[in-house]
């Protein structure tokens, strides 16, 4: 392991961790470096399997899985002290928690180009993993596995793809939380959802059946992601239930949970107390049935440039 | 930028924190962080609407695969990936059976429902979101345990 990126002690932490991690870059391609920080087992580390986590968005950091979901620390209400976590997942696993593709949290390019696509990012992540297999050269015959949540539907299978045909890592499987796996199996099954769980109502949901699949036998077969490509009026009443789902104040992450900052009816909007941009339109990719709100998007985009006041 | 609902305020004064920093021997080239980065999510060009061929070809070498969903998560919601794992055909369908945790009382407590083929078995996990192991992080280190120990549900 390399000595370099140890971490030796972690401002706020009380406690001492009876496992090692270490945190530094893993080179990719085109002067990509990729922040990882990579926590060994608490149990058996020389025998347990290595596991790579990625979060979503695309653009989100999987810091936020090691901090907030399953990693062995939990950052407290101050910011300033960390608390352990019982059900770490690295109890059982070593956990490598990559933020990919550059521009993500601390991982950066020597050029600044931020763009990117889902093949570049799996060629990427590709090219880390095998950078770090050369970091922790005893961690290579370990049984590995590739793990994610969110748009990490889109990354883990497309990084399993390409690491399949790659016969020095040893890969046995992948793990795909609340993934994106099939953009119109998602579209679709969110008008059922919504319907079952009481969000739209009875003339709304005929309404849906009959302008979407006018012919479907029973309702338990609609694709309406097929009908609204064919008819304006499908459209229009899917893109009102998508606007219910992702943008009425519901929290879109947890139906019935409650929305950190409050319900509000706006899809863009300055946040002064946080400083920050909140859109409901960041996971824009998601959702084709929602309407491309075109000044929605320009603001994201002039959000995200920093020469643009 | 932030997703909306989402408070992560406490981990972004941490990590921007220099002694943080200094730490995880970030680089002075990094920005600072922040949970989503609005230029790489606003430069970002997706190639894909669907990941069957992939699950197809991983399955086709033999690759064991998980797939999860708290039930009440809506930006990627249990029924669309239940319906995309039956599509993909996998081999010895078993029946959709409950699951089981130990609550912290001692109780057992069914953790969700799960169906299981071959090599791939899909997992709902009971009032849980989109962040799993945030909402019910002992039925979701259960899981992964099982899946990663090759134990049965």
């Amino acid at each position: 392991a390399p000595e370099e990126d140890l971490v030796t002690s972690l401002p706020g932490l009380g406690w001492k961790p009876n496992f090692k991690q270490y945190s530094g870059y893993l080179d990719a391609a085109r002067s990509r470096h990729l922040h990882y920080w990579f926590v060994e087992s608490s149990s058996n580390p020389k025998t347990d399997p290595v596991v790579l986590w990625m979060n979503g968005g695309p653009g989100c950091s999987s810091l936020h899985g090691m901090l907030t979901e399953h990693g062995p620390f939990r950052i407290q209400d101050d910011g300033k002290t960390l608390g352990p976590n019982p059900f770490a997942w690295n109890q059982v696993a070593n956990m490598i928690y990559l933020e990919a593709p550059a521009g993500v949290g601390f991982s950066y390019s020597d050029d600044g180009n931020y763009t990117t696509d889902d093949d570049e990012v799996a060629m990427n992540n590709h090219l880390a993993l095998k950078a770090f297999f050369t970091k922790f050269p005893e961690y290579k015959s370990h049984d590995f596995y590739i793990s994610g949540e969110s748009y990490g539907g889109i990354y883990v299978p497309t990084l399993a793809s390409v690491v399949l045909d790659d016969p020095a890592i040893n890969l046995k499987g992948f793990v795909v939380g609340n993934g994106l796996s099939d953009d119109d199996l998602n579209d679709n099954s969110i008008v059922y959802f919504a319907y079952y769980h009481g969000l739209i109502g009875e003339s709304d949901w005929k309404f849906l059946l009959s302008y979407c699949c006018p012919g479907a036998s029973s309702a338990s077969v609609c694709d309406f992601a097929a009908g609204s490509r064919k008819s304006q009026q499908c459209l229009e009443k899917l893109s009102a239930v998508q606007q219910l789902v992702w943008a009425s104040g519901l929290n879109v992450y947890n139906l019935y949970g409650e929305c950190a900052g409050g319900a509000l009816d706006r899809r863009f909007y300055y946040d002064k107390k946080a400083d920050r941009f909140v859109t409901n339109q960041y996971l824009y990719p998601f959702n084709s049935m929602l309407k491309t709100d075109m000044s929605v998007m320009t603001m994201l985009k002039l959000a995200s440039a920093k020469n643009v006041g | 930028v932030s997703p909306p609902c989402v408070n992560e305020t406490s981990a972004k004064i941490y990590l921007n924190t220099p002694a943080v920093r200094t730490a995880l021997h970030i680089a002075a080239k990094a920005l600072t962080w922040d949970v989503c980065s609005g230029p790489v999510g606003a430069g970002y060009h997706r190639l894909y609407t669907t990941m069957r061929p992939q699950y197809e070809k991983a399955l086709s070498r033999k690759m064991r695969i998980l797939v999860y969903n708290g039930d009440v998560d809506m930006a990627c919601n249990f029924l669309g990936d239940e319906w995309f794992v039956d599509q993909l055909d996998a081999k010895n369908p078993q029946q959709r059976k409950s699951w089981y945790y130990e609550a912290a009382d001692g109780t057992k407590q069914v953790a969700g429902f799960y169906k299981a083929f071959d090599q791939i078995t899909f997992v709902t996990v009971r009032g849980a979101g989109h962040m799993v192991p945030s909402d019910k992080p002992r039925p979701a280190l259960k899981m992964f345990l099982s899946f990663i120990q090759r134990q049965p549900f």
